[in-house]
């Protein structure tokens, strides 16, 4: 499954 | 966040305003590659369209912003108000040979198949080779002024810190994206060189000519 990593990195 | 990441941040943010006051009290780009500012402006543009629809923290968003606009002036600067001073005989890298191979990879090789995956991918790939117009230049010339080293020397440092980062998020966060961390590999390594040049040269108050 896609986890929705959260893009938090500049 | 952690302290790798952290200091790798106000290393990029450091490099982009020495670059930014360097041409502006200066009143002049010479020895800078406008062709790479360009791509730099075309990274943040395409990895920040979420600025909007994903909100992650004051510091991140303020910072999304900043980055764009700092670059996006330098690109003006450059290009239009001290265009004069442009050095374009020696910035003659083609960046289309960049461009289109990366895009063509964010394609075939990204986490998801979405337009703004898409672009971030291209966005990452792009970041990685986007400072090769100003080390081509720098080849040409055969010299860079001191500030331009300095300038350098903080936006190779951000990426080799994020590296750190990785490692850091990775052991304690079981968080790991390949794709971010091949590309800053590639990104850093292409500074190993000039890293070297800085570190025998410039810290010894020397000025960076690349041997003849």
């Amino acid at each position: 499954q896609k986890e929705e990593t959260k893009k938090d990195e500049l | 966040m952690n302290i790798f990441r952290l200091v790798g941040d106000l290393s990029h943010l450091l490099a982009i305003f020495v670059l930014l006051l360097k041409i502006w009290k200066s009143r002049s780009c010479a020895g800078v590659s406008g062709k790479s500012q360009i791509l730099f402006a075309l990274v943040f543009i395409t990895r920040y369209l979420d600025l909007f629809t994903n909100f992650i923290s004051v510091y991140n968003s303020l910072m999304k912003v900043i980055f764009i606009a700092s670059t996006v002036a330098t690109v003006y600067l450059m290009y239009i108000k001290f265009k004069a001073t442009y050095d374009s005989n020696h910035d003659t890298f083609r960046i289309e040979f960049l461009v289109v191979p990366v895009g063509g990879l964010a394609f075939l090789v990204n986490h998801d198949f979405t337009p703004l995956e898409i672009l971030w991918t291209f966005s990452i790939y792009l970041e990685s080779v986007a400072i090769l117009p100003q080390l081509f230049m720098i080849s040409k010339t055969g010299e860079a002024e001191t500030i331009t080293s300095h300038y350098l020397f903080a936006l190779g440092s951000y990426r080799a810190l994020y590296l750190l980062n990785w490692i850091y998020r990775y052991y304690f966060e079981g968080y790991f994206d390949l794709i971010a961390v091949v590309a800053g590999c590639v990104q850093t390594i292409l500074y190993c060189d000039f890293f070297y040049l800085y570190i025998t040269k410039v810290m010894w108050g020397k000025k960076l000519s690349l041997p003849a």
